[in-house]
């Protein structure tokens, strides 16, 4: 069940609809990558494409310092049902294959939603 | 739109590759037969 072939999980990957205003860099992304990997993966990932991605809308060419790439600066949540759309943070150190098990559990690419980390 | 971004990304002594394309179709597996 869930989104795996094997062991490769698939995603569709949004910003959240609720934490991240809307844009025209908010674009869907569909991702592929092994279940072995945990939403601290997910969440570094992200960070380094949407550093990349910022970059290059700014035309710079000096690239991103992976020191400057954290999994802490966003946050992955999960979409829990319920009236009002109720969104779960997901634990860094679950893997995706554990994600399908638990919160999943459908035949279908797992969706995962992004925001920025808020700060303590 | 066929173009398919590939990204290593370590965390914790692990190494994983994550595959990313703009659209699904022809990316993700067909579950029309599901």
């Amino acid at each position: 069940g869930g989104g795996e072939t094997g062991s490769e999980i698939e995603l569709v990957f949004r910003a959240h609809p609720l934490l991240v205003e809307k844009d025209g860099y908010s674009q869907t992304r569909y991702v592929k990558t092994t279940a072995n990997a945990t939403v601290d993966h997910l969440s570094k990932y992200l960070a380094l494409r949407i550093a990349l991605e910022e970059e290059a809308l700014r035309g710079g060419t000096e690239g991103v310092s992976l020191e400057d790439v954290s999994e802490k600066q966003y946050t992955i949540y999960i979409c829990s049902g319920g009236a009002g759309g109720q969104y779960t943070t997901l634990n860094g150190s679950l893997t995706l294959e554990l994600v399908n098990e638990k919160y999943w559990k459908v035949s279908k690419p797992l969706e995962l939603y992004y925001a920025p980390t808020k700060e303590q | 739109p066929s173009e398919i971004t590939v990204t290593d990304i370590t965390s914790n002594s692990i190494t994983v590759t994550f595959r990313e394309a703009r659209c699904a179709e022809g990316f993700f597996r067909d579950r029309g037969g599901d």
